[in-house]
Order: C-alpha cells, then sequence, then structure tokens
C-alpha cells in the first residue's frame, strides 16, 4: 500500500559521464535530494499533491543547475522567456503561462491562473500583468542570468541561425 | 525543463512543468511543457505526467495525454504506458522522457535519451535519484 509518491526530473538529453564534470554531478543530485525534499515534507506531513509538485518544481526553478528559473536558457534577443503550467488531478482543472520574462517562480504563477483566473493558458504581457494583479512574486533583476547559459548564447549567436539547446541536449 | 508529479495520502494527483525553452528560440516559440496533455497532465482516474525532451514533438504526440489513455483505454500499467508514450514521440523523430505516477501510487521514469536527471520516492521507502539511463 502506498499512502504517497513523488517523481521529479531536471531535463533529459545528451547526458553521459563524459559531458559531465564530477562536480557538476554533485551539484546536481544535491539540487534534485532538496526539490525531493521539499515536495517529500509536505507529502509526509498529509499535504495535497498539488502543494508537493508545486514546492519541488520551485526548488528545480530556483536552482542554477535546470533550465526553468535561474539558470533558464537565453533566448533570441538575449532576454529569458519562461513557460509553466499545473493540473490538478482531483478536478482536472489546470493553468498554464507560457512567455513570462520578470516572474521569479513561473509554476506557483500557473497554479494562481488555475485557482483564480478565468481562463486555463495565459502567454506573455498578459500574463505578466494578472501575475502583478495577483500578488505574484517578481524576479530580482538579473535572477534568471547564468555564466554557462550566456556562453551557449554567444555560441548560438555566432552560428547565426537556428536553436539549439547546448549541454542538456533538451529540457 | 524540470517538473514534478505526486499522489497524496488522499488518493490524488498532480503535475508541473516549468521551463525556460531552448537557446535562442524566437517568434514566441512554446513547447509542450505548458501544454496540458503534451508535457503536463494529470487525472485522479489514471495518472499524472510530467516531460522533457524535443517539445515540438512531444506536442504532436500529445504525449502526457496518451500515458492517461493508454491506461484507461488499453488497460495497461503505468510503466508500459510511459514507455508507449514516449516510443511514439521517438516515432515521430522526437526524443526525451517523462516521469508519471499512478492513482495506486506506482512511480515510472521512461526516457529515449542517454540520460535524465531524475528522482523518486515513497511512502514504502523507495528512494531514488538517478541522471544516467541503466542507473
Amino acid at each position: 500500500q502506498i499512502d504517497w509518491s513523488l517523481a521529479i526530473h531536471g531535463g533529459a538529453g545528451t547526458l553521459s559521464r563524459k559531458t559531465i564534470t564530477p562536480d557538476d554531478e554533485t551539484a546536481v543530485r544535491a539540487a534534485l535530494a532538496e526539490a525531493r525534499g521539499a515536495g517529500v515534507s509536505i507529502l509526509a506531513d498529509g499535504g495535497s499533491a498539488l502543494d508537493a509538485v508545486e514546492a519541488a518544481v520551485r526548488a528545480l526553478e530556483d536552482d542554477p543547475a535546470f533550465n526553468a528559473g535561474r539558470g533558464s536558457t537565453v533566448a533570441y534577443e538575449g532576454h529569458f522567456e519562461l513557460d509553466a503550467a499545473v493540473m490538478d488531478g482531483r478536478t482536472c482543472a489546470a493553468g498554464a503561462v507560457a512567455g513570462v520574462r520578470t516572474i521569479r517562480n513561473p509554476v506557483s504563477l500557473a497554479r494562481k491562473v488555475m485557482q483564480e483566473g478565468p481562463h486555463v493558458f495565459l502567454a506573455g504581457a498578459g500574463a505578466e500583468e494578472f501575475a502583478s494583479l495577483h500578488g505574484i512574486e517578481p524576479a530580482p533583476d538579473g535572477w534568471f542570468e547564468v555564466e554557462r547559459r550566456r556562453r551557449q548564447w554567444d555560441k548560438f549567436r555566432k552560428r547565426k541561425s537556428g536553436w539549439f539547446d547546448a549541454d542538456v541536449k533538451y529540457g | 525543463t524540470v517538473g514534478a508529479v505526486a499522489r497524496d495520502r488522499h488518493g490524488h494527483l498532480a503535475a508541473a512543468t516549468s521551463t525556460g525553452g531552448l537557446t535562442g528560440k524566437r517568434w514566441g516559440r512554446i513547447g509542450d511543457s505548458p501544454v496540458i496533455g503534451a508535457g503536463t497532465w494529470a487525472d485522479d482516474r489514471s495518472c499524472a505526467v510530467s516531460a522533457t525532451g524535443s517539445g515540438e514533438f512531444f506536442l504532436r504526440a500529445a504525449a502526457a495525454h496518451v500515458v492517461d489513455q493508454r491506461m484507461r483505454l488499453l488497460g495497461e500499467d503505468l510503466q508500459t504506458a510511459a514507455e508507449a508514450a514516449v516510443a511514439e514521440v521517438a516515432d515521430l523523430g522526437g526524443d526525451g522522457g517523462l516521469i508519471a505516477v499512478s492513482a495506486d501510487g506506482a512511480s515510472a521514469f521512461a526516457f529515449n535519451t542517454r540520460g535524465m536527471y531524475r528522482a523518486r520516492c515513497d511512502s514504502t521507502g523507495l528512494d531514488e535519484i538517478a541522471i544516467f539511463a541503466g542507473e
């Protein structure tokens, strides 16, 4: 009998022991453990699956090791565009946002859209306006930027065409 | 991309996915992560799913919803349905993976890449953190 259960991911791709340094591997495993712990502490105390997935994803968004929130990849013009979604299995209620640029934790905005918005999916400036009206925490200046992602973007700009997701091929 | 799926003590499921997308994306490109049924899905009757990978292919496969549909319509178990959904993505030319939990609390990983950052645990003591395929 399984009372509660949690699974998390931080992206998939061309991962091998040749492409990840031991230090990076240690950091990623620690980050996964922390995010898992954030969700488990809620579930083990009898909390909801919805609270658990939000807490776990917020932890992953705040960790620069992953392509979400802080540590996101850089878009063509040099800025950040973040997407997120939440779904509640009790009711099949859902909320999603796309192309937001100033929200520290897009997953929490997606949940707010689900619970307090009249629509399921908001994008761009409208999603940002909804966030402001509902007190969603903005990101501090420079929050999303990490050196590794900017180097990837520089490499991309030198190619002059196409798109790519550099070290973790996808995700 | 990052994601989480969970089943709580009351038997309820939830899923969440978040991403920065692709380096150099333009024209307002959106992948599967925020699209309900492609990269994110939860229904207490079957499963909760969060996906990561080549988003255009997960969109075309409606990958997360495929897991749900295979469980409910074909009676497949979670792991079988998850692997079948990733196989459908692969048939379209995509790669990546997904995580899922089912209404009975089982959990599953499925991916066709060389690795996926992943972890899972449950109330019975299951406790895993892994990166590479085969771990």
